[in-house]
């Protein structure tokens, strides 16, 4: 089926969605942030 | 699907006449709100920001289930900080009905609505007086409380619908309703007056028209949905939580500090209560924190990880 | 998909012409579907047998002129103009609208200097005029202009027909996306089984505590 290829290979050139130096960067940011939020968090626990 | 949507004047006239809620203070047990009236609430609350708003709701009765079938925002800002803000739109609200009728909307007002941005939904001293003052001569009226902010961190709508009781009314002991966090600067309030009302259960209703619109808008939904994130979205709403969470935890070290000091035997059972909320409050922040992390992660390993 | 629910009709209609057609009628209707403004898909018209049969024969280059536009580019056409038929004004459009599909295969970021030297463009306006006029609002692709660094964002880009050798690559991204997707779920399981143990583990744990408390207060009393 030529019109599924191609949707199929449409779709698939749109990966990754994102991939850039200032994403990875801002990504690892909420992610230590996160985890800092949990560490209080179970610090208030204790 | 669409029988709800249909006013049957002579059944609302016989309930009218009846007034079954005059000898059960606990007669209205359920509330269905339309798609349409939530949306328009939801909105409506989300535009306000920090700031109350406030508005009406139109419906019918059915039994003892309050149906709302639309809603208007009234032209008033403010609620918790003024008496019965309504007070200012009583023309317009007559005007509107009025209005309304000649349109051909027979609904009546049901309710009334209002906002209580990042504080959860429950009624206030200010709220319950007015709620009393409807269900005396306003009588079928529901009061539903809308918080926009836990609504966007929460990815469900936070809403609540509320009757008080009448004067002095001593009500049976309630279920304890589920755990919420209420700010320090409203907890004064929180405690006092949740014994006057109670809340009932919320269902939604949506017509084929809204099914069909809503299917047309899933794509759209499934976009937003996916690249959104609550670790970005709620920003200061976490913020706001955790200096609330400071405070408190600031607040029960003086507490503990003072009643160790003096002679009279520490109430440990409060101070324990009071700090196990607070740690309550925090994991709860912080699991809501990490379910926001995790849908980032698998999407990253979904759409990220795999490349052309 | 829109792009290509636009264009299924007009696909049907081609095969089915070209079926009926031989020689230079279907030479004739092949101009006619490279030049259709809303027709991005030729692997249908080029898998029907009459068109097949052209290959060798004195209207080859209508077979040569439709493969050009199933996979090539404008400058493939540059480089070979000499033996194919001369292109009437809405096939070197189409075949300009082809080229940027086939720039965004392989990159998400298209600078305007690479767009203007393979489109044949002399300024940045004439450029930008062509890419929303004629691509975006074509439907083909979606996405940013960003003058200030002087680049087309693809945010999304319809697919051109595939050339045989790119199937085994495309299948092979597909397994790899799907074996991703496998993974996470049985990680996500996986947490799911260990957050549910360490969730036994603390009640359990909870419990030993408030008995030992028990005992101590019985003790004491």
């Amino acid at each position: 089926d030529n019109s599924l290829a191609r949707q199929v290979s449409s779709l698939l050139r749109r990966l990754p969605a994102i991939e850039s130096g200032k994403f990875q960067d801002d990504f690892l940011m909420e992610y230590n942030d996160t985890l800092l939020v949990t560490y209080l968090a179970m610090i208030t626990n204790c | 699907t669409d029988a709800i949507y249909f006013y049957d004047e002579a059944n609302h006239a016989k309930i009218q006449q009846q007034k079954p809620w005059t000898t059960d203070p606990h007669y209205f047990k359920r509330v269905k709100i339309s798609a349409l009236a939530l949306l328009k609430m939801v909105v409506h609350a989300r535009s306000g920001g920090t700031i109350e708003i406030m508005g009406l709701m139109q419906g019918k009765v059915d039994g003892n289930t309050i149906i709302v079938m639309d809603a208007f925002a009234l032209p008033v800002e403010g609620t918790e900080t003024r008496v019965n803000a309504q007070a200012d739109a009583y023309e317009y609200m007559v005007d509107y009905s009025q209005t309304n009728k000649q349109a051909g909307r027979l609904e009546n007002v049901v309710g009334w609505y209002h906002s209580h941005p990042g504080y959860g939904c429950w009624l206030s001293g200010i709220d319950c007086s007015t709620q009393m003052l409807n269900q005396q001569f306003q009588e079928p009226f529901l009061a539903v409380v809308i918080d926009p902010t836990r609504t966007v961190s929460a990815g469900k709508v936070e809403i609540g619908a509320f009757r008080t009781y009448p004067e002095g009314y001593k009500p049976p002991s309630e279920p304890v309703s589920e755990y919420q966090t209420i700010p320090l600067n409203k907890i004064e309030d929180f405690g006092v007056h949740c014994k006057q009302y109670y809340s009932l259960d919320v269902t939604y209703f949506k017509s084929s028209l809204d099914n069909h619109l809503l299917d047309l808008l899933w794509n759209k939904y499934w976009v937003n949905t996916l690249s959104s994130s609550p670790l970005l979205a709620n920003r200061d709403y976490v913020a706001g939580q955790i200096s609330d969470l400071a405070e408190k935890l600031e607040q029960a070290e003086t507490q503990v500090h003072s009643r160790m000091g003096s002679m009279i035997p520490s109430k440990k059972k409060e101070d324990d209560s009071q700090l196990a909320k607070i740690t309550r409050d925090s994991s709860k922040i912080t699991v809501e924190q990490v379910h926001g992390l995790m849908s980032q992660v698998i999407k990253d390993i979904l759409f990220n990880s795999v490349h052309h | 998909m829109d792009i290509e629910q636009k264009q299924a009709e007009l696909i049907e209609y081609f095969v089915k012409q070209a079926e009926i057609h031989k020689g230079l009628s279907l030479g004739n209707l092949i101009v006619e579907a490279t030049s259709h403004s809303s027709l991005f898909g030729f692997s249908e018209i080029l898998s029907v047998p009459n068109v097949v049969q052209l290959q060798g024969t004195e209207h080859s280059v209508y077979l040569d002129l439709l493969r050009l536009f199933a996979h090539g580019t404008w400058s493939d056409y540059k480089s070979n103009s000499g033996r194919l038929p001369p292109l009437v004004p809405d096939q070197v459009l189409k075949l300009k609208q082809l080229s940027v599909l086939t720039l965004a295969e392989t990159d998400k970021v298209l600078p305007y200097d690479n767009l203007m030297q393979e489109l044949d463009v002399s300024n940045v306006r004439e450029l930008e005029d062509f890419l929303i006029n004629d691509c975006m609002y074509a439907g083909i692709v979606r996405g940013k202009l960003d003058q200030l660094r002087r680049c087309f964002e693809v945010q999304f880009a319809a697919g051109r027909d595939l050339r045989p050798e790119q199937l085994g690559g495309m299948i092979q991204t597909l397994e790899t996306w799907l074996n991703t997707s496998d993974n996470l779920l049985h990680s996500i399981q996986e947490k799911i089984k260990w957050a549910d143990t360490m969730s036994e583990l603390d009640k359990k744990h909870r419990k030993e505590v408030e008995d030992k408390v028990d005992d101590i207060k019985k003790s004491l009393t």
